[in-house]
């Protein structure tokens, strides 16, 4: 059984995945078995629905500017169309001798294409919209590389301006594929990471106030305030790297080294 | 998302069939 990584993949392919399981076994147990009914009907409705998928799959693929995406989903729409090909043909051939063996095979193997197909499909996009918070998480990541040049409360003031709406995105964001994680661990890292970040996040801003502060007074440990603002930067860069590398795990090869 | 609803109208139909092939062997089981 395929383990799917996030709930809503996993909600959409498991009863399918368990019954197209069922389906060899039974087959497998029952070699010479019973007449297969009539599957034109059903068959019919597959490849209607998957002329719609289709249908949207090139409309998804047409509106995105996500290059990979437009690499790697136009394979996945192909692997459903030709699976739906073998059930028709399976279909019609069962119509002229029910015990026939070879549509049988041709039946299991449609049908684990669709499922292969339409799970594929579902990767690509899944991981079109990782891609996405993993820019969001990169925006953030450049406004912390500047905040050692931040050394006016104007600049701060902008700095805050630009970070806050981009940093609030990510916590959405994050926070929302964490709820969708089937992996315990990573999405518990993400919950980890999510709450260091947002405790960090307004300790940076005011050592970067205090920095300011002792440089525009001409005061004493502007060097230590640095160094403070810098180390507050980094461990929060860090954090959000973290994000971003759970993030791009959709298998659960990693588990023996977690 | 509508490929989302898509790829449910896709497991909705196959699940369909997939139970109708299966009923006829599992009467011989």
């Amino acid at each position: 059984m395929p383990v799917f990584h996030t709930k809503t993949i996993e909600s959409i392919l498991e009863p399918v995945a368990q019954q197209v399981s069922r389906l060899v076994i039974l087959h497998e147990e029952a070699e010479d078995g019973n007449a297969m009914p009539d599957l034109s009907r059903p068959v019919q409705a597959v490849s209607l629905a998957v002329t719609n998928l289709v249908k949207v799959g090139k409309e998804t693929i047409n509106s995105s500017d996500d290059k990979i995406l437009k690499q790697d989903m136009p394979a996945a729409l192909i692997r459903v169309e030709e699976a739906s090909q073998l059930l028709e043909e399976a279909s019609g051939m069962l119509g002229a001798d029910p015990y026939s063996s070879s549509a049988r095979k041709k039946l299991i193997e449609g049908s684990r294409g669709i499922l292969q197909g339409t799970s594929s499909l579902l990767l690509c996009f899944d991981e079109s919209e990782v891609r996405k918070i993993i820019q969001e998480c990169k925006r953030v990541l450049d406004y912390l590389a500047i905040a050692e040049v931040i050394d006016t409360m104007e600049d701060l003031i902008q700095f805050l301006k630009d970070l806050s709406p981009c940093l609030s995105k990510v916590s959405r964001e994050v926070g929302a594929r964490e709820k969708e994680l089937t992996h315990q661990v990573h999405s518990e890292i993400l919950v980890r990471c999510l709450e260091q970040v947002k405790i960090l996040a307004p300790i940076l801003i005011c050592s970067m106030k205090v920095y300011i502060h002792i440089v525009e007074q001409k005061g004493k440990g502007a060097e230590e305030a640095a160094e403070n603002r810098n180390y507050l930067a980094s461990r929060m860069s860090d954090e959000i790297q973290e994000i971003i590398r759970v993030l791009q795990l959709t298998t659960y090869d990693e588990d023996t080294s977690e | 998302e509508m490929i989302l609803e898509a790829a449910k109208g896709i497991m909705a139909a196959s699940s369909a069939l997939v139970r109708a092939a299966n009923a006829a062997q599992r009467e011989l089981i």
